[in-house]
């Protein structure tokens, strides 16, 4: 009576799309654009690149003429110049669901090896049309182009045509090309709001969009100085579970569990993990992979309340206090802003920076709370604000404490860099309250609050010396 | 530079488990119990079956023994009389993430093929155990045991014990055993009152939950009056898509267009059927397997708006009236309470009804807000209140023209039945805020709430003609 069946991860996110933030067409449109973004940027200032993006939807004709049905069929191109995708690769990379190189420990944008198959998968589900991937790394001599759809059932790259041809010049790069029925009047506000963001706090990009109804926005590069890249990380031991550490003794070929401790987990010295190892009664001599079930269980449940050192943060690339404000400045001209970027943390063995700007008055609009700007990995938030961790510390903020009076100009931008952030779902919207996060954020904010405080204190006193 | 590879998707929820509400130890606990109850509930009432359920939540003492760390290492049993698990299929039912019988157009509490294989993989990641399974179908004579594991990079079970033995007697159902880290005091509350909310909208349940303390609760059968059980669906024409057309076209005999959609969809009658095709100009006398990419995607995107009849909706499973009303009263003793169930509705092809019940005064204690109890397919949602639609709803209503007066003993419980309910995640704690969901949440609402501010002003007066 009951049917017993497997899908394939591929079927069960175009089933349940919404979760990946497909939800109708102007979501859709609107999460399109942030998947190519993201990997675009990945693609770029994660490799040193000083990125150039360009971004173009467009209303696709020859649908238009096909279907009937005007205005809601969009071709949507990203173009970028970053480190390009292998030839042998484009095809899982784009047509298979949890296909990724940021499966690491790395601060990048991505991290679920999902985002742009589930707008692919959005865009043969709607429009019928395969993705179109253009693509050569800087050191090769050829163009490689793919048009391919996913084979949903069994999760695999289908490809419709392939083509190369040699390099004129020196172009490297990717450019992805999905078509998809979108609602452009409905997410138009949104799209502009999430590309501005992103050029905020990356006044080295240079970033160029073209609207359906041609109004171009071009962000120029305001400065070459970029963020340090984030570099790869060992796992941390507060942050290893069974699996992981069974996956470790695997592929290791280190000779005792001293060893294998010292080398292949971050913050553990050798005479940290010997004191360990015989605090907990295993032996720092043995050959790991003679540890039986149980004593792995006892070793990394061990490890993870021992007091090894705090995950090392050299690894992270916060924006930084200085292209915060440049950014605040260039979106707002405030007549005040300050930033803080704060010491490296840890939940859960995941190492994380948390960053704050506050803007106020000049051209800023007063309104009855702050104006939020979250950002995550580099990637601003724009839907979900009122379950994110950053919403309940910044609006459970008592401003008049210093000397904000809503209706009031205030901007507060919050950025959280991580190896790992924790979403509160794979459409990446908002954060969960993990506690070290939200004390961190209001630490922080409140640190660059008191130097509002205080020259908004200097300049009342300014306007009552001179009212005297 | 870039390491590109694919994971499973065990590992993918594995290393993701936040995803499905397993963050940590306490939210763990909960969420295993949920899971437990959820399948237990779906193999019994589904079925016609008065379920008797029974929830053990236990130290175990061995682990304790082991791997010290005293009072986190649980052993969590539930166990029901449902319809059972045939023995080919437990090692997958439990052993294979994506693996489900609820991948049907049917109300049902799972939906995922997920749940359970979270739990599994939580209990072996922290406590390194395998689950237990005990199974025994209706008309078997024989009752099936297996300890397993997930092979997580492969995604498939790992049998470490197999058993079989002759029934005595007539018992059937599965019982459970998933051993895990956890933290009771903190879990405590949250646990008890989610096994509460179950029982007051199952009152023909019979519910016995123990706890670590050796604390015990019953939920005695109340009436032996089931809902109707929900039925299996056919997809509607407004929520098919591209290649779910394909597929339907694969699987099915019908020889023209006209029959397929006539015969494999629902709401779709053959005079209804021919005149939609002929006004998109498709042959409804071809053979839909002849059918060229292109007309599909017209097909299929000309039927999302084509106005064919809403869904059927006697599928759907509601609690009822009555019900909502019965587990009211045995909850809170309110002076005043009543409830509605609304028709059936649809948003995107999927049929769905609104309940809502109202109880004032009484044994309920005055709060600032109502007590807002949400259920969706009759699970009890506990968490991420502030996001889910039905809050939005219920907290942007002006009470005060009910006569409610803040603080006020007011408790607002709200049920959403759905052939497929638009969670916010995989972890099923909030609703996504679906506009027709949401225009049906506000109409019961007012409704009951009309009703309400009747009696509070029947009582007014008489409270007044008292006084003189
Ligand atoms: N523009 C690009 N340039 C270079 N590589 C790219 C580009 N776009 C995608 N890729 C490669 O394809 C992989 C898959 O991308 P996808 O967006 O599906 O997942 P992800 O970015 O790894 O994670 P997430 O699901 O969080 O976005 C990436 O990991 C990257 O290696
Ligand atoms: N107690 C039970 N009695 C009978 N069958 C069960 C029981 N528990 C699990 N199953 C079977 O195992 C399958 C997998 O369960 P699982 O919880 O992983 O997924 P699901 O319930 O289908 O969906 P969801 O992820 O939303 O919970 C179920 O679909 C059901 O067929
Ligand atoms: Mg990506
Ligand atoms: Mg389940």
């Amino acid at each position: 009576k009951e049917t017993y069946r497997e899908i394939s991860v591929a079927e069960f996110f175009a089933k349940n799309r919404e979760l990946a933030g497909f939800s109708n067409p102007t979501r859709a449109l609107y999460q399109t654009v942030r998947e190519l973004v993201e990997n675009a940027l990945d693609a770029t200032d994660t490799h040193s690149i000083l990125p150039v993006i360009s971004i173009r939807i467009a209303y696709d004709d020859e649908l238009e003429a096909k279907y009937g049905n005007p205005r809601k069929w969009f071709r949507i191109t990203v173009e970028d110049n970053g480190i390009g995708v292998p030839p042998t690769v484009i095809a899982n990379a784009f047509g298979r669901v949890l296909f990724s190189s940021k499966y690491v420990i790395r601060q990048t944008r991505g991290m679920y090896g999902l985002g742009v198959k589930a707008a692919v998968l959005y865009g043969q589900m709607t429009a019928g049309r395969p993705v179109e991937v253009v693509s050569s790394m800087q050191e090769s001599d050829y163009v490689y182009l793919r048009r391919l759809y996913i084979d949903v059932s069994k999760n695999e790259p289908k490809i419709v045509e392939k083509g190369q041809w040699r390099k004129k010049g020196r172009w490297h790069g990717t450019r992805v090309t999905i078509t998809l029925e979108g609602d452009w009047p409905r997410a138009r506000s949104r799209i502009i709001e999430y590309i501005k963001r992103t050029a905020v706090i990356a006044p080295y990009a240079e970033i160029y969009f073209e609207t359906p109804d041609g109004e171009i926005y071009v962000f120029p590069r305001l400065t070459s100085k970029m963020p340090a890249p984030p570099k790869e990380a060992k796992p941390h031991p507060h942050g290893i579970d069974l699996d992981q550490m069974k996956m470790l003794i695997k592929r290791s070929n280190a000779r005792t569990l001293l060893q294998l401790l010292s080398n292949e987990l971050q913050s553990v010295g050798t005479i940290m993990a010997r004191k360990f190892l015989e605090e907990i009664g295993l032996d720092p001599n043995m050959n790991p992979k003679k540890l039986d079930n149980d004593s792995l269980v006892k070793l990394v449940d061990s490890m993870k309340s021992y007091r090894f050192r705090a995950p090392k943060s050299d690894h992270l690339s916060p924006i930084g206090e200085e292209l915060i404000k440049i950014g605040l400045k260039r979106m707002f001209k405030p007549e005040w802003v300050d930033a803080l970027t704060r010491p490296p943390r840890a939940y859960q063995g995941h190492s994380f920076i948390v960053e704050v700007g506050i803007a106020y008055g000049g051209g800023i609009e007063a309104r009855n709370e702050p104006l939020l700007l979250r950002y995550a990995n580099k990637i601003p938030l724009l839907y979900e604000e009122r379950e994110d961790v950053t919403y309940k510390v910044v609006s459970g903020i008592n401003w008049k404490i210093y000397r904000v009076d809503f209706p009031a100009p205030l901007v507060v931008l919050v950025h959280i860099a991580s190896t790992k952030i924790p979403y509160k779902g794979v459409g990446k919207e908002s954060i969960s309250e993990v506690p070290e996060i939200e004390s961190e954020i209001r630490i922080a904010v409140q640190h660059v609050a008191r130097k509002l405080r205080v020259y908004l204190g200097k300049k009342a006193r300014e306007a009552e010396a001179r009212r005297k």
